[in-house]
């Protein structure tokens, strides 16, 4: 079947935002891959938290604003943690 | 601000640093200057002083690599993670690691080198990550518009010191200049006024001096706000309405132009033998005043401008070097007027000719901006 395109973006979103919370917000890498639809749980509350430290509005959603930020350049030091 | 846990500094005040490599994108002095300058960012705040080394070990080891480099946390390519570094301590710690695939420039039409390598050196020191936007310390690259108006956040400053506590208040190492600044009024130069044009300006120990009649401005990378103070509050035997300044870095120390005239200031003390003639340097008797004067630290050569033409004058050999005075235009295109002050800042060469200010490229050889002269006075 082709590639469906927004899956396949949706895939690699997924993919940046987990690789994102686990460099610098000390999400576990056991933690199940990223379920979108759920309020709550790790991953949310990782959302939550790069969102407050950035500046965004925290929404424990990742909207654009929250994507356009993990792509941004940064530092490669973590934002939290040991 | 935050710190990283467990709160690790350094336990000393001196502190050395080793650049281990070289990034092929700036020459190796344009590398050189902005680890310098990323260093004084904190010098300035903080007790603490920096010497580089070249060989052996060194508390700081400052190196430029691509994907995995040997510490467990590969670079990614270009883009994304910029760089990283460690907290203080032994052997990796302290370090400061740049990823090579990113493009480094001088300016900021690649990834400002100056900026990421303050930043980084932050964590070197003992910083973790600030979530004050403003803050260098912001983990997300910021590219600042204007490279000129960098200076730190209270956040920075507030964070560095509450690991390393203020700078010491003895004159050897700052220029004591009176706490007071002198309250604008009428009779007083106006900062924000937009026709405003100076007579001399002189970088000093990383601030920049703009001095005006009997006055001078004196901005800080630390503040926004300039500081404003009488000469004579800072130099008592000086002339007031002064012709040309430059500081020659490596000497720590100030040369002020009136006349036929100069002085060598280090800090607030006038070095014997002061004032001169300037024609001991070497220009012919028609020259009878120098209008600006600026330091290549690159190079150690000055360069002195009468009237539409230059000298240049070698610091090393402390004479005035063959072939000149030139045209100005012909090795500083696009500067086709009187220079009326000069200075250096972050590798570029700002000119001013009345209430207007050219920033010039050496390396592009080429005017980047065309700036209002009182730019830098946060107007």
């Amino acid at each position: 079947y082709p590639v469906d395109r927004a899956a396949g973006d949706e895939n690699n979103s997924m993919e940046l935002i987990q690789q994102y919370l686990e460099n610098y917000y000390n999400l576990g890498k056991d933690v199940k891959p990223f379920v979108r639809r759920r309020d709550s749980g790790p991953v949310v509350e990782k959302i939550r938290e790069m969102q407050k430290f950035l500046g965004l509005e925290v929404t424990g959603k990742v909207d654009s604003d929250t994507l356009e930020m993990m792509r941004r350049p940064r530092c490669g030091v973590p934002d939290v943690g040991d | 601000f935050t710190t990283f846990p467990g709160m690790p500094k350094w336990r000393k005040t001196h502190l050395t640093y080793r650049i281990m490599n070289y990034t092929p994108d700036l020459p190796r002095d344009a590398v050189d200057s902005a680890i310098e300058k990323a260093l004084n960012v904190w010098k300035e705040v903080t007790p603490l002083t920096f010497s580089r080394t070249d060989e052996g070990e060194a508390d700081i080891k400052i190196s430029f690599a691509v994907r995995d480099h040997g510490d467990f946390n590969p670079f990614d390519g270009p883009g994304n993670v910029l760089g990283h570094a460690y907290p203080p301590g032994p052997g990796i710690y302290g370090d400061a690691h740049f990823d090579d695939d990113e493009q480094w420039t001088r300016d900021t039409s690649g990834t400002n080198l100056f900026l990421v390598a303050a930043h980084e050196l932050g964590h070197s020191l003992g910083l973790f990550h600030s979530a004050d936007p403003s803050a260098l310390m912001y983990p997300v690259y910021n590219v600042l518009a204007d490279l000129a108006r960098f200076h730190l956040s209270q956040d920075d400053v507030n964070g560095i010191q509450s690991l390393y506590g203020r700078p010491p208040s003895d004159s050897s190492n700052d220029p004591v200049v009176p706490t007071e600044s002198v309250p604008p009024g009428p009779g007083t130069p106006a900062a924000c006024d937009p026709t405003l044009s100076f007579d001399a300006i002189s970088t000093l120990r990383g601030e920049i001096l703009f001095f005006k009649d009997r006055h001078f401005w004196r901005k800080s990378l630390r503040t926004l706000e300039p500081g404003f103070y009488l000469i004579s509050s800072f130099w008592p035997s000086l002339p007031s309405g002064l012709d040309a300044a430059y500081e020659e870095t490596s000497k720590d120390i100030v040369f002020i132009f009136k006349g036929n005239q100069f002085w060598a200031m280090k800090g607030t003390e006038v070095q014997a033998g002061y004032p001169k003639g300037i024609h001991t340097l070497g220009f012919p008797p028609t020259v009878r005043k120098i209008d600006a004067a600026v330091f290549d630290k690159e190079k150690k050569k000055t360069y002195f401008f009468v009237e539409d033409k230059y000298w240049r004058f070698d610091e090393k050999r402390q004479s005035m070097e063959p072939g000149f005075p030139k045209q100005i235009a012909e090795d500083f295109p696009g500067v086709d007027s009187k220079v009326n002050a000069a200075f250096e800042a972050f590798g570029f060469y700002y000119f001013f000719n009345g209430s207007s200010q050219l920033e010039f490229d050496p390396n592009a050889k080429k005017v980047t901006h065309v700036l209002k002269s009182n730019s830098w006075l946060n107007c």
